[in-house]
């Protein structure tokens, strides 16, 4: 199957990368070389200088990877065991903005198109794509509907046009939101996996894109909540990855490899999204049995 | 050890000096050997907490002590740490070193960190955390 194909392609690139990759070789951080803990641990010791110092974090962004941080790990910063996902690396992109128009439609409630850029620096050569998403924060969880359905128009803008790649058309989707948090802030994550997924994978480093985004507010809702506005930030970016190299956790290769001889050629691997997937629940129902 | 014990018995008993049972005591509790030792650290001692989030403490543990001159299967020590401990016990080249205690397997850390351009990163790293020491 394509999981157990790209396993097997892992495990092989991840030990031809520990052969290729010179530990004693420091990278200081700021080049496109290692992301993450490595450069700034390399950079202390070869100068002395302490960590890596940058721009600021994205409050609002930097609590939703906080809650992602205790979803995965123990109180001890330990992996959780119970995990079943292929990815081993989250990056959380906040977007500079090109354009904002704001409209208010009364029928269909607020229309906002926004022009963002997103810069992918930060991915890494051995990062490799699984799922891309859009993360809108909703900090006013009163003016936005628990239950509405939603219309989001993605349109790609290019930084510069490249001869290979055609003109992509508009895209738009439909969804019912389903804010992820019952505490004061809300998120709505809008998977964008097959729309982004050649532009991640194509190693670009900067990504134009502008949303519409609107949402039909659930009749239900008591008239005063219709009318009022839907505040929306405009989203981040979140990109879920695999870092191949050596130095990386792959604990979930060996979890669901040490269930191999059940996973035949004609079953599917571990499921590439968080716990949910039909499937993969139908391989542990059966395993039990 | 029981012809050292004897050897040792003739010796003339010096009375201030020399208790029994504590000589035995280091027989029966081998003292300072090889084993993992805790090491709480906080990344604000490192000045590292402006751009490591969580987590807040992290232990990487350590080994230390001194290696056994039988190791064996205690320690999970491959047949060659013997063979160095004879070296050097022999003293057939003043450069090989007795086996060392060091780290034999590892947990993985999760780390979020707040990258230089602004943006957030969790990642998952391999062999952070000592779980458990050999000598070799």
């Amino acid at each position: 199957s394509q999981a157990s194909r790209e396993e097997a392609q892992i495990a092989t690139s991840a030990e031809l990368e520990s052969e290729a990759e010179p530990w004693s070789l420091p990278q200081l951080p700021g080049g496109r070389g290692r992301s993450g803990l490595l450069s700034p641990l390399f950079k202390v010791l070869c100068d002395g200088s302490g960590g890596a110092s940058g721009l600021q974090a994205d409050s609002g962004a930097l609590r939703y990877m906080k809650r992602l941080y205790k979803v995965y790990a123990t109180k001890e910063g330990i992996p959780k065991s119970n995990r079943s996902h292929l990815y081993n690396t989250v990056r959380l992109f906040t977007p500079s903005i090109q354009h904002k128009q704001a409209s208010v439609d009364q029928a269909t409630g607020a229309v906002q198109s926004v022009g963002l850029q997103f810069n992918l620096d930060r991915v890494t050569a051995v990062e490799h794509p699984l799922k891309s998403v859009l993360l809108y924060t909703v900090s006013d969880s009163a003016s936005f509907p628990s239950a509405a359905q939603c219309m989001c128009h993605l349109v790609w803008t290019e930084p510069e046009p490249s001869s290979q790649m055609l003109p992509r058309p508009p895209h738009s989707f439909s969804f019912e939101s389903q804010p992820k948090s019952r505490k004061k802030y809300k998120w709505v994550e809008v998977d964008v996996t097959p729309l982004l997924q050649p532009l991640v994978a194509s190693a670009k480093r900067s990504i134009q894109v502008s949303v519409n985004f609107t949402c039909v507010r659930d009749q239900l809702q008591p008239p005063s909540a219709r009318d009022s506005p839907i505040s929306l930030v405009p989203p981040s970016l979140l990109l879920y990855l695999n870092d191949r190299s050596a130095h990386a956790y792959h604990g979930w290769y060996s979890l669901h490899n040490k269930g191999s001889p059940l996973q035949g050629p004609g079953q599917r691997g571990p499921s590439a999204c968080p716990p949910g997937g039909g499937a993969a629940r139908a391989v542990r129902s059966r395993h039990r049995r | 050890g029981e012809d050292t014990v004897s050897s040792e018995l003739q010796k003339p008993l010096g009375p201030a000096a020399f208790n029994l049972s504590e000589y035995f005591k280091q027989f029966l509790f081998p003292q300072n050997e090889c084993e993992l030792h805790d090491f709480r650290l906080s990344f604000s001692q490192l000045k590292w907490d402006s751009w490591i989030v969580a987590p807040h403490r992290y232990n990487p543990r350590y080994c230390k002590g001194d290696c056994p001159r039988a190791v064996g299967q205690r320690y999970g020590s491959p047949v060659h740490t013997m063979v160095q401990n004879i070296i050097y016990e022999k003293q057939l080249d003043d450069s090989v070193p007795r086996p060392s205690c060091v780290p034999a397997q590892y947990s993985p850390l999760s780390v979020l960190t707040v990258e230089p351009d602004g943006s957030i990163a969790y990642k998952e790293y391999e062999d952070m955390i000592a779980t458990k020491c050999t000598c070799r």
